[in-house]
């Protein structure tokens, strides 16, 4: 996994072809909507308890 | 079919040309725990074809003296219904006995598949003619191969030969001893590797969730097998440390919709390393079982 294969994984999962130009305000730190942190949580216990059926 | 010119003609199929045997073989204990299929061979011995009769089918019909022979696995469905899956096929002449082979690793992996150890393998033979459709030849029916007996085994029985290697001394090993530092010598193994996203700078107020993660990567050697197979695989390679198993990444990411500012959650697939393998490029890979 290096930085290209993650920064292009995200590109193409967000159908950017580039990376977004951000300006000031979106500097400032957000807060997450406690549906958004849900599905991160719930989808971060699938991924560390899921296991693809490969060999 | 699909033709503007005629019209799809269902056919049924009410002549069968071949003689099918169907071999049934007990699998209990015959694949040792902790340890990998790499080939499976079936071997039927041929039996010689009578001098006479040979004689006799060269006067009626001397179009070529070779017939086709399919082996393939037969899976019993719980409802009772069953489904026939092509494993192997190959032209064997009328002239020759003794043993063939016939690959049928395969149909021992879809075996696996079902996770029913006391099941036995059943594998459906055929004889038909080398290409169906040639006129007059019935040069199948001269093929004969010993079958299984029910009175224990016979000579010239038909064998299934299974190759594996243990996994213990040909496998990877897990998770690496992150106190022992990697070396020629280590076994396959799951290295952790923390990727800092934070450090990325395009990754700078875009991605919020998480700062980082462990990607784990494999490393080491694994030990080659001695034993030479009967199939030998043409673009087989050495095996290799791999990541068998990948697991995806999700994040939380800032983007901008309509002007406005907001947060949403994305999965990268194939991001982490979940399990680390010894596999050989140009393996064959076995068709999933679909239910």
């Amino acid at each position: 996994v290096t930085e290209e294969h993650i920064l292009s994984s995200l590109l193409q999962q967000l159908h950017l072809s580039e990376v977004p130009v951000l300006d000031e305000s979106d500097a400032e730190e957000p807060v997450t909507p406690a549906h958004v942190r849900a599905q991160y949580v719930a989808l971060l216990r699938r991924s560390h308890g899921a296991r693809s059926r490969g060999k | 079919r699909f033709s503007q010119n005629f019209r799809e003609v269902a056919g049924r199929f009410l002549v069968s040309e071949a003689s099918t045997r169907l071999l049934v073989f007990s699998m209990e204990q015959r694949l040792p725990p902790n340890s990998e299929l790499v080939q499976a061979v079936l071997r039927l011995f041929q039996e010689p074809v009578p001098e006479a009769a040979l004689r006799r089918h060269e006067l009626l019909s001397p179009h070529g003296d070779r017939a086709r022979v399919t082996v393939q696995w037969l899976q019993v469905r719980d409802d009772g219904s069953n489904r026939t899956f092509l494993i192997d096929s190959r032209p064997v002449s009328i002239r020759e006995s003794g043993w063939k082979a016939f690959d049928v690793t395969e149909a021992v992996n879809f075996w696996q598949q079902l996770s029913r150890p006391r099941e036995p393998l059943l594998l459906q033979v055929s004889v038909q003619r080398e290409h169906p459709g040639q006129p007059a030849s019935s040069a199948h029916r001269l093929v004969r191969f010993a079958s299984q007996g029910p009175s224990g085994p016979r000579q010239g029985e038909p064998q299934l030969e299974l190759h594996t290697l243990d996994l213990g001394e040909f496998g990877a090993q897990g998770n690496c001893d992150p106190e022992v530092p990697v070396s020629e010598g280590t076994r396959c193994c799951r290295q952790e590797m923390y990727i800092d996203l934070q450090g990325m700078k395009w990754a700078e107020n875009w991605v919020l969730e998480p700062p980082g993660f462990l990607a784990y990567e494999c490393v080491g050697t694994c030990q080659q097998p001695p034993e030479a197979l009967t199939f030998k695989w043409p673009l087989l390679g050495p095996r290799q440390c791999i990541a068998s198993e990948m697991t995806s990444l999700p994040m939380i990411v800032s983007v901008k919709e309509g002007g406005r500012r907001r947060l949403r959650v994305v999965s990268l697939p194939n991001m982490r390393v979940q399990k680390c393998s010894c596999a050989s490029d140009g393996a064959p890979v076995s068709r999933k079982l679909e239910p």
